[in-house]
């Protein structure tokens, strides 16, 4: 493992936590799209389906529970627990949009047609525009938490790092994965006008606003 | 392309 994938990793997992402590200390889940976290928790749900088939390693196997774990945690948190504070009003976006062509293109596209490796590849489609809610609710809300902003950050950042160690393994050891690659590229496009908004505004201390 | 049969990533 490579330290940008290692990074990427990380990134992920403070993405993930921040969110978890976000909810939990605030005792909100205002301004979190609840709707992302349910495609985030497919996404996990999927793609780990060979957590038991396949053991790659300790570290593997146990980045792959606390992920699955904390998205379900998160999910229950803003349709259980806090869900009087969940911004039912805003959180609008269709995922049936997202659902849909993802599963119709994991079909079409994919390294093999078997039922695991169909559902391997329609995480991934899925996983590189299940954001759009939640940049869906920034917009329409025209603003976002401070805490909110580091979370979207950390979340972009990621497949960011995963898109140096696809770069870093192609050269290093001939490996590459269209699909994963070309979705990653996809997902970390969606988060540049986020990441524009975030150097220039957050990191100098400002909150995330959106111009009228 | 070379695939790797057991996936390794997250």
């Amino acid at each position: 493992m490579n330290v940008f994938r290692f990074l990427g990793d990380l990134s992920h997992l403070v993405a993930i936590v921040i969110l978890l402590l976000k909810i939990w200390k605030t005792r909100s889940c205002s301004g979190i799209s609840g709707r992302s976290q349910i495609l985030f928790a497919i996404v996990f749900t999927t793609r780990y389906l060979d957590l038991f088939s396949n053991f790659i390693s300790v570290y593997n196997t146990s980045m792959k529970i606390v992920y699955i774990t904390c998205s379900y945690a998160t999910v229950y948190l803003i349709y259980g627990k806090f869900k009087a504070t969940y911004d039912f009003n805003h959180d609008t976006f269709r995922i049936e949009f997202l659902l849909v062509p993802s599963a119709i293109l994991a079909f079409l596209v994919n390294h093999d047609f078997s039922p695991l490796e169909i559902l391997w590849t329609f995480s991934i489609y899925l996983e590189s525009v299940a954001i759009l809610p939640q940049l869906f609710l920034v917009s329409k809300t025209g603003e976002a938490e401070t805490i909110t902003s580091h979370y979207l950050f950390a979340l972009g950042s990621y497949r960011l790092l995963y898109l140096l160690n696809w770069l870093w393994r192609y050269f290093s050891q001939g490996f590459y994965d269209l699909i994963a690659l070309l979705s990653g590229i996809l997902q970390t496009v969606l988060y540049c006008d986020f990441f524009y908004l975030y150097i220039s505004k957050v990191l100098k201390g400002k909150k995330l606003s959106l111009p009228a | 392309q070379v695939i790797l049969k057991k996936k390794d990533e997250l």
